[in-house]
């Protein structure tokens, strides 16, 4: 998993 | 993805039709600020450079072509279309207090020290004050047009919806927190707060846009 969860958002 | 994601996004996109419309109906741009369009073409260049190498979802990857297209489709019309209509001398907000900044502290807080990663922070800390020149072109000229308050409510909203997001996600994730993007989140929120007000005690009671002298 990339590092910080709010990569997947925009 | 969550319902407040969801409904955040729609938010965020909502907001761009409602500018477009604005432009292309009174074939004007007057009271936008080509600065805060100019900054956000740079935030999402700077954050979607993962259509490259990231795959999350058809959804994310359509909304983020979505975003950079439609931004610069804007900048277009301001600085060619509509030109006459642009007004650079109320758009006095001096962004290098904005850039400068943001690039230094992309370059102390990030998840890791490389390329892409510091451009997505420095995405998201621009993002978070890149609506500045607008609200100072707004506070400056002290009034607006109804449908442009429209368009940056659509855009308040759309941040305002991510903090319930992401509190969901800290509970339903078991406790996942993202803390550049929850810092510069609250920080962008903040800042729509003098605007809501005036939008929540005027525009829809029916008023016009205006600050008090």
């Amino acid at each position: 998993q990339s590092p910080g969860s709010a990569h997947d958002e925009l | 993805m969550n319902l407040f994601r969801l409904l955040g996004d729609l938010s965020h996109l909502a907001s761009i039709f409602i500018l477009l419309h604005k432009i292309q109906t009174t074939r004007s741009c007057r009271g936008i600020s080509f600065k805060t369009q100019a900054l956000y073409v740079t935030v999402f260049v700077a954050r979607y450079l993962d259509l490259f190498y990231r795959y999350v979802s058809l959804y994310n990857s359509v909304m983020k072509l979505f975003f950079i297209a439609s931004s610069v489709y804007i900048l277009y019309l301001m600085k060619y279309k509509y030109r006459p209509t642009n007004d650079p001398s109320i758009d006095t907000f001096r962004i290098e207090y904005l850039l400068g900044p943001c690039v230094l502290l992309s370059l102390i807080f990030n998840y890791k020290f490389s390329v892409t990663e510091v451009l997505w922070s420095f995405s998201i800390f621009l993002e978070s004050v890149a609506i500045l020149p607008q609200l100072f072109m707004l506070q400056r000229t002290g009034e607006a047009e109804t449908i442009t308050t429209h368009y940056l409510a659509a855009l308040g909203v759309y941040r305002a919806l991510y903090i319930p997001n992401w509190i969901y996600r800290y509970i339903t994730e078991d406790g996942v927190v993202d803390p550049i993007a929850v810092t510069a989140g609250l920080v962008q929120t903040g800042l729509y707060i003098d605007f809501f007000y005036v939008y929540f005690t005027k525009v829809l009671q029916g008023q016009k846009f205006e600050l008090p002298a």
